[in-house]
């Protein structure tokens, strides 16, 4: 059942965005067929080329993907098991046109309102999206005192080609953030899960949004506290991350082995004695591993 | 005693194709059995290191070897493997062998520079072999 869901899916998909099956090796395949890791493969043993030229990844953006490899996977590929077993995808966009309306403000820490155009050609149509956020790194790691308060405010905008569209159709949404900057704090995300989720699942092709920041010092803080304004300049112009869960079959669904995994202790339990230990020796063994744990 | 026991065999007009060593050769296990073998292969070889970031490294592993007659119960195969076996040796030689193939897989992380220059995590389902079956 899960193959048959997730080839109507791809089927359905492919009428939405005619897109070919990813396995089906019976017609060349063109850029548009492209879905996802095993079709580039098939295509490279269909046409022997070493992959069409790319273009090169935002370096920061690499770095940050790379320590998510790494926290989620082994350094063989094997998925750990402590990540979330519920989505198998995460896709980093950074926007291809940036455009500076505002200017910022040191004294208020509000930063410069950016335009961002997100092209999401790349999400199939068998990819869910879970979670999204916008990813702002400092252009060097600086640190704050404690933590900073930041009001967001995001205005998501129809592709500048429907300017028949009355700007009534743009939607604001004003987010509260807040967040904790540390020392050598160099990410934070802003979710922006709900504005996107409708977007993503229409399978909008691209998002074009503009983003406002002010971040404030933090409460009851006298200004000898900090010793520089929070220093908005640093921002670099967000990247988008979707964490999506692909339900295509040949996807990786660790949730699904999860809940259909019996555990060992229920196992000794249907044993009956083989879990039941004497209350103190068990209490005592608990205190001691969890001492141990600790 | 073996070489008595082969001189005895001679003296007493054991048919020559009769050979100890290669009768009980049919019962040993086979050298050659089915298992799992490791191909540790770098994307860099296949030049796809421009496009696949991580692992750097990938060990599929794959299976191979001779499917021993006695199958059951280290393999996990079914009964007709057995049969399979006997109709290949009894009756039809042109029906195979039973094949030493996979019985089970463990997912593979793969971080990947898409052409629009975006980066993607994914996870695929089966792309490491961790168990061999005869089937």
């Amino acid at each position: 059942s899960q193959a048959s869901r997730g080839e109507t899916q791809i089927a359905a998909g492919a009428e939405l965005k005619s897109k070919a099956e990813p396995w089906s090796l019976l017609r060349p395949l063109d850029e548009r067929d492209r879905s996802d890791f095993l079709s580039p493969v098939f295509r490279v043993l269909y046409d022997g080329q070493g992959g069409t030229p790319r273009l090169q990844p935002d370096s920061r953006a690499l770095r940050y993907m790379k320590r998510l490899y790494k926290t989620y996977a082994t350094k063989e590929g094997i998925p750990k098991s402590n990540r979330s077993p519920f989505y198998n995808t995460v896709r980093l966009f950074t926007s291809c046109a940036q455009r500076k309306r505002a200017p910022g403000d040191q004294a208020t820490g509000s930063v410069p309102s950016v335009d961002l155009l997100f092209n999401l050609d790349r999400v199939t149509a068998v990819e869910n999206l879970l979670k999204s956020v916008l990813l702002y790194t400092f252009s060097n790691s600086i640190s704050f005192p404690s933590a900073v308060k930041c009001v967001c405010n995001l205005v998501i905008k129809e592709p500048e080609f429907s300017s028949r569209i009355p700007s009534r159709a743009q939607s604001s949404f004003n987010f509260n953030l807040q967040f904790e900057i540390k020392k050598k704090y160099r990410w934070f995300e802003v979710d922006v899960t709900t504005p996107l989720r409708p977007l993503v699942a229409s399978n909008k092709r691209s998002i074009h949004m503009s983003v406002n920041l002010t971040c404030e010092r933090g409460q009851g803080q006298d200004s000898s506290a900090w010793d520089k304004p929070f220093n908005v300049t640093l921002l670099v112009p967000p990247s988008l991350l979707l964490y999506l869960n692909d339900t295509s079959a040949q996807a990786y669904h660790g949730w699904y082995s999860l809940r259909y995994k019996r555990r060992p202790s229920q196992r000794a339990d249907q044993n009956g004695g083989l879990s039941v230990c004497s209350k103190g020796k068990g209490s005592a063994e608990g205190v001691r591993s969890s001492r141990h744990r600790r | 005693g073996w070489e008595t026991v082969s001189l005895a065999l001679n003296k007493t007009l054991v048919p020559t194709s009769l050979n100890l060593s290669e009768y009980f050769k049919q019962f040993v296990f086979p050298q050659h059995e089915c298992e799992l073998h490791d191909f540790r292969l770098s994307f860099s070889q296949l030049k796809w290191d421009n496009w696949i970031v991580a692992p750097h490294r990938y060990n599929p592993r794959y299976c191979k070897g001779e499917c021993p007659r006695a199958v059951g119960y280290r393999y996990g195969s079914p009964v007709h493997t057995m049969v399979q076996n006997i109709i290949h040796e009894k009756l039809d030689s042109s029906v195979p062998r039973p094949s030493c193939v996979p019985a089970k897989y463990s997912p593979l992380s793969v971080l990947t520079i898409e052409p629009d220059g975006s980066i993607a995590y994914k996870e695929y389902e089966d792309m490491i072999a961790t168990q061999c079956t005869c089937r």
